[in-house]
């Protein structure tokens, strides 16, 4: 099922593995002087991982980096992340000029392959890697207790039968490996953006301590403006702060990494379900969701291209 | 392919630490499967818990000896993920 372009894709339905690959080839293909596809690694079963580049030219340009769909039964954020991606390419030279006059954007749509497969084969609520290692009862890693962030701390488990099991060792998860190897290599990231499902959060580092990040203030008043911005369209309430402060311990965590890295602008969504659909959010959510994102989005990326580091 | 005839997803929003104590006391008991879509976060906030059909009986019998309110979120997960299913062919075709 391949559609005719991406202009008669439907941004309003939940689509398959194949379906969302196949996109990412149109949008590559119609926008060949913006969009480009890399492959960043194999997955446990031996999936490519894709992340789409948009980008006007230059060479290791500043970059803003988005991912969605790392916990693979997040369904709505996938479907977000491919709206993104032709709201990149349709906004290249009005609302985005700015940013990509200057900077480059990464979008991985589908972080987790394997598992979001396999929430359409065999279990709707999947969330893990699909690893398997010997001697394990269980199958698959969270892919958000795996980053060498605090790794293997309070606020994870260390059994693998556990929803959020942080596997054997940090970076033990190819998918996490591919995003840990590509960030070093790249060297100029300068704002990381991890997208989760659900409860209305915006939430900054750190997640496995107490101690609170030098950027606090600054990473405290983005989040406020972005998610003021995101209410603007919808009235959708988010919370936002910490992980610690706001939810709960983390140990692991993506952008606890990232932000140890040096990303200074280091965020986590936690997307909507205002209603009581959990995980199942209707389709028919999916680009109100998408859009009000987008807003708080466009703050987060304008703030990073405004005080670059 | 897993189903989910029957599960239903519970939601608690604890307002004493007695009750977020109660909801944190289940997450210990493996053999029920509970499946925390939303974990114990603090007092306010709510706690989403997919419970298979067979550990229902159980979980809101805890719930009520302890005095906890709760509420049914999804009656039965698996027709909606059948809607869900049911929708992405529709939209296919």
């Amino acid at each position: 099922f391949v559609p005719l372009s991406t202009s008669t894709f439907d941004y309003t339905s939940y689509h398959t593995l194949e379906e969302i690959y196949a996109f990412m080839d149109l949008l590559v293909a119609e926008n060949p002087n913006l969009v480009s596809k890399l492959e960043i690694g194999r997955t446990t079963e031996n999936r490519p991982i894709y992340v789409l580049k948009f980008s006007k030219g230059g060479t290791n340009r500043p970059a803003i980096w988005i991912d969605t769909g790392i916990h693979s039964r997040e369904w709505v954020t996938q479907a977000s992340g491919i709206w993104f991606a032709k709201k990149i390419v349709q906004e290249q030279d009005e609302g985005l000029a700015n940013i990509l006059d200057q900077m480059d954007i990464f979008l991985e749509i589908v972080t987790n392959p394997d598992g979001f497969a396999f929430t359409h084969t065999s279990n709707r609520m999947w969330r893990k890697t699909r690893s398997k290692r010997s001697g394990s009862l269980c199958v698959g890693v969270d892919p958000n207790r795996n980053w060498d962030a605090g790794f293997g701390g309070s606020g994870a488990s260390s059994n693998p039968c556990s929803e959020t099991y942080h596997g054997p060792y940090a970076n033990s998860e190819p998918e996490v490996k591919a995003i840990v190897d590509f960030v070093k290599s790249h060297k100029n990231i300068k704002a990381f953006i991890s997208i989760h499902s659900y409860s209305q959060l915006l939430l900054y580092p750190y997640g496995y301590t107490t101690t609170a990040v030098p950027d606090k203030e600054e990473l405290h008043q983005v989040a406020k403006e972005a998610v003021a911005a995101l209410s603007s369209l919808y009235g959708t309430n988010y919370k936002y702060g910490s992980i610690i402060t706001t939810i709960y311990q983390a140990s692991g965590g993506t952008i606890d990494w990232t932000y140890n890295q040096g990303i200074k602008y280091s965020f986590t969504f936690e997307l909507r379900d205002t209603g009581r659909y959990g995980f199942l959010l209707p389709a028919s959510q999916i680009v109100p969701t998408a859009q009000e994102t987008w807003k708080a989005l466009e703050v987060i990326m304008a703030h990073t291209r405004g005080h670059l580091y | 392919t897993e189903n989910f005839v029957g599960h239903q997803v519970l939601r608690i929003v604890p307002s004493s630490d007695a009750e977020l104590q109660k909801v944190q006391e289940l997450q210990e008991l493996e053999h029920l499967q509970l499946d925390f879509w939303l974990s114990p976060r603090g007092l306010g906030n709510p706690v989403d818990i997919r419970v298979p059909f067979p550990s229902l009986q159980p979980v809101k019998a805890h719930l009520e000896a302890n005095g906890v309110p709760y509420s049914i979120m999804i009656e039965d997960v698996q027709a909606l993920v059948d809607l869900e299913q049911m929708q992405m062919l529709r939209r296919r075709r």
